[in-house]
């Protein structure tokens, strides 16, 4: 039958005035290498959940993706992340939330989904279970990019001059703090 | 966030999320993407569905799940039902962000309701496409 695949890299408030040139070509060509990374998988013959994931981890090593090791950082200066894979020919599935130093993410959730008796793990014992399945366990540090840390001081200095309440009136989806 | 949706040449579809959450999220806190049927859905009758957006938002519409749903119960395409949660309940009810997804014979759709979202697709008919803004 006819393979087909199809990746996203977020959303939000993408304005072409705040991308640069670079920037943008950047983003443009990460998608690219994600999205051929994925469907050669899919040419080879391959289930569609290993193109999943072979196209999500080329997005997870990129610091311009908000996973992996470009993640953003918590209230406390760490960086937590979650993630989900699904087969849609068994619904069989798996999950993972709270990772702080599993390097790829979508890989713990794939083995919950095919190692495990459960569908969701969470935190300490994800990060268990993913060091026992083997995957690469990595230095919290590995996931600090500059950028995403000085977004965090930016909202803390909103919420240091305005407050709380008035940080979350303006941005009322934002859940600061 | 990032995600993907694949139909291999089996007809077998599958959908991933992988998320580092929301600038300065509070301990604890989780969003929609280990949520299944939220963030992240796949069956092979209907659609896989990878979501991005406001995560509290996507957990209490069952954003993922909601489309598969209405293209199993209401008989909507993939399209239809992808605009209908995405463009019409989603915005209504205050949640921001988009999805991709695609079907069973392989139609992709990439709605979102936010000023942009990064996104692409290949298939066996056209080349890899990306796309950014609106």
């Amino acid at each position: 039958g006819p393979i087909s695949l199809v990746i996203h890299g977020g959303a939000g408030t993408i304005k072409r005035e705040n991308i640069s040139p670079e920037q943008d070509s950047a983003y443009r060509a990460k998608l690219t290498e994600a999205l051929e990374a994925g469907y050669a998988v899919l040419e080879n013959g391959e289930p569609a959940s290993k193109a999943v994931i072979a196209a999500i981890q080329i997005m997870e090593e990129s610091p311009l993706f908000n996973a992996g090791r470009g993640s953003v950082f918590t209230s406390a200066g760490t960086n937590e992340m979650d993630a989900a894979i699904m087969k849609g020919e068994s619904r069989d599935a798996g999950a993972v939330a709270g990772l702080t130093k599993v390097k790829s993410p979508i890989s713990a959730a794939l083995a919950v989904m095919e190692n495990s008796p459960h569908v969701m793990m969470t935190g300490p014992g994800a990060e268990q279970f993913a060091k026992e399945q083997g995957l690469e366990i990595v230095d919290p540090s590995y996931f600090f990019i500059q950028n995403r840390y000085d977004a965090l001081q930016r909202v803390k200095q909103k919420e240091t001059e305005n407050g709380t309440a008035a940080a979350l009136a303006a941005f009322p989806d934002s859940k600061f703090g | 966030t990032v995600g993907c949706v694949a139909l291999d040449k089996q007809g077998n579809i599958a959908a991933g999320t992988s998320t580092g959450g929301m600038t300065n999220k509070k301990y604890g806190r989780v969003g929609d993407v280990p949520i299944i049927g939220a963030g992240t859905y796949a069956d092979n009758e209907t659609c896989g569905v990878s979501a991005t957006g406001h995560g509290e938002y996507f957990i209490r519409s069952v954003v993922a799940y909601d489309i598969a749903a209405k293209m199993k119960y209401n008989g909507m395409s993939l399209k239809e039902a992808a605009d209908k949660v995405v463009m019409d309940e989603l915005v209504d009810f205050g949640g921001e962000g988009g999805i991709i997804a695609l079907d069973k014979a392989g139609n992709i759709t990439m709605p979102f309701n936010s000023n942009g979202m990064f996104r692409g697709y290949k298939n066996s008919s056209d080349t890899a496409k990306v796309f950014i803004y609106k």
